[in-house]
């Protein structure tokens, strides 16, 4: 494992944390779109259908416990905890799931590396991270209020994903036959997503203001 | 050839 996908991994994973952070100790879920968890608990819970089946290393199925088990615990939080709930921006959020889950599940059918049940998953899953931010990024430009745990939860998956790709560009150059062209063009959209983002956010950073989207 | 280096990413 190279450097750039280990810090991606570890931004990936501060990510997770600084939201669980933020709804556990402050009890509120503002700002944050449950739509956007639930297809991240979709992506994880289709992406790892190999848990028990392929070992691969203890790092990785720990990390992978890791992700399905936060991402689901995040959608349990705003959806039934008593008092997080109440914070949820539901009049917000509306962006509908399947809009983005039924489109990527066909291009997955159609486009794989293999017509398994386990690759379409596979990568059906790499086509849904890549848009899942969607739902998150509609809700803060919504926000006028973004407060800062919600910003550096973005910043930070938006830095996994860049980060991401430089383990690509590592692996492409250093492992024999490493070509993943679909892994890589979907991994690409996804980082783009978060140009705008990041543009406003470092702005933000650099003039010392609170972070806001223009509508 | 068995091509499961992209599997072990998360």
């Amino acid at each position: 494992m190279n450097i750039f996908r280990f810090a991606g991994d570890m931004t990936h994973l501060a990510s997770v944390l600084v939201l669980l952070l933020k709804i556990h100790t402050i009890k509120s879920c503002a700002g944050i779109s449950l739509k956007t968890q639930e297809l991240y608990a979709l992506v994880f819970a289709t992406r790892y259908l190999d848990l028990f089946t392929d070992y691969i290393s203890l790092y990785n199925t720990l990390m992978k416990l890791i992700f399905l088990g936060s991402s689901f615990s995040i959608v349990w939080y705003i959806r039934y905890h008593k008092i997080v709930r109440r914070s949820y921006d539901k009049d917000q959020d509306t962006f509908r799931h399947y809009f983005l889950v039924l489109p990527c599940l066909l291009l997955a059918l159609l486009i794989n590396e293999k017509f398994t049940f386990r690759e379409v998953m596979w990568t059906f899953s790499l086509y849904l991270e890549a848009v899942a931010i969607l739902p998150q990024l509609v809700l803060l430009q919504r926000t006028r209020n973004i407060d800062n745990l919600t910003g550096q939860y973005v910043f930070l998956l938006g830095a996994y994903r860049a980060l991401y790709i430089l383990n690509w560009i590592y692996r492409y150059f250093t492992e024999p036959h490493y070509v993943h062209w679909i892994t890589w063009i979907s991994g690409l959209v996804q980082t783009l997503l978060y140009a705008d983002f990041f543009y406003y956010y470092f702005q933000s950073w650099k003039n010392n203001v609170k972070l806001e989207l223009p509508a | 050839e068995e091509d499961d280096d992209a599997h072990d990413e998360l």
